[in-house]
């Protein structure tokens, strides 16, 4: 799975994110990287991709639930972003990064390593894979 | 003006193991992908055609699981699928069972943009893809021969791999990923009916 979460320089945000799916899969299984809510989403708080146990992503509604965290507890995008990897999926491993509408990256991952990298205006650049 | 900023991933769960050369072969695709949406940003693009540039570069390296690279169902084809979130206004679009469009992620765009739909999926995708004059390509153009590897090895220990790059950790033979899979079967540790085990995260 791959996936991208950007704010622009008017404060807009988008998320995108792109699988095959599991190795071995059965035909017509679909997981949460095409889900709304679930493996991508974005609003005016943030901007969000998942990756990581399919299944576990889809019953927490992963990337909604960082916005909602967000928008309802008022915590910032990294807290956002750790209470959820680490309240929300139950026995369930699984990764995300995040943008907020005001220009900040986070991610978060409760399995080995994640392929990840971020950017942003005033020169940050880190590309990473393991803690 | 905002502050612009981005973020990407090729996937969560990576064996502890990887190889260093294949560790920084993910990296130069992360760093090159990366650089694609800053570049795009620094020219003033918006944050919803920059996802879609960099989701696409990322399908059409094999380095990461979609696009040209992606896992293997148990028929031994490719099946995508891709979603697209624009802040602005919380439009969407989202396809699956996507077998031929070189870049799902934007089949997904256009269903947000030129359908009165946010999902399509399989044979109707399929069709869309040909409607809008989207690039397809044999189903071979995705199979990857690490991938075929990686399914038989998958099959052998009959386990559903969410990162087909790694076995799972600590089995290192198949029969002995079978093994384990037999005996959590037997403790009853399951998850949406499989054996934890198979778990290992993507």
């Amino acid at each position: 799975t791959v996936g991208c979460a950007v704010v622009d320089s008017d404060g807009f945000t988008a998320a995108a994110t792109s699988t095959g799916g599991l190795m071995n899969k059965m035909t017509g299984r679909i997981g949460d990287s095409p889900l709304i809510g679930a493996g991508t989403y974005a609003c005016g708080h943030c901007a969000v991709s998942c990756t990581g146990e399919g299944e576990a992503i889809i019953r927490s509604t992963l990337a909604r639930d960082v916005a909602a965290v967000m928008e309802y507890k008022g915590l910032p995008l990294q807290e956002a972003v750790d209470f959820c990897v680490k309240e929300r999926l139950d026995e369930g491993f699984a990764g995300l990064i995040a943008v907020s509408g005001t220009g900040e990256v986070a991610y978060g991952f409760n399995c080995t390593g994640m392929f990840r990298g971020c950017a942003t205006e005033d020169g940050f650049m880190e590309v990473g894979i393991w803690e | 003006m905002a502050r612009w900023a981005i973020a990407i991933h090729g996937g969560a769960g990576v064996d502890p193991n990887l190889p260093e050369h294949r560790q920084e072969e993910a990296k130069r695709v992360l760093a090159r992908c990366l650089q694609v949406g800053v570049d795009l940003l620094r020219a003033g693009a918006t944050a919803l055609d920059v996802v879609e540039a960099v989701v696409r570069e990322l399908e059409t390296d094999p380095c990461f699981n979609s696009g040209r690279g992606s896992a293997l169902t148990r028929a031994g084809t490719v099946e995508m699928e891709a979603s697209i979130m624009d802040g602005r206004g919380r439009r969407c679009g989202a396809v699956s069972g996507v077998s031929t469009v070189k870049n799902p992620v934007s089949l997904a765009r256009r269903v947000m943009d030129k359908s009165p739909h946010s999902y399509l999926a399989f044979d109707g995708a399929e069709d869309f893809a040909r409607e809008q004059g989207l690039e397809v390509v044999d189903n071979s153009y995705f199979i990857t021969e690490e991938n075929i590897g990686m399914l038989k090895l998958a099959k052998e220990a009959n386990s559903i791999l969410f990162d087909y790059r790694i076995p799972l950790a600590g089995a290192d033979t198949c029969s002995a990923l079978a093994a384990a899979t037999e005996n959590l079967n037997s403790n009853g540790m399951v998850m949406n009916g499989l054996p934890i085990s198979i778990y290992a995260p993507e």
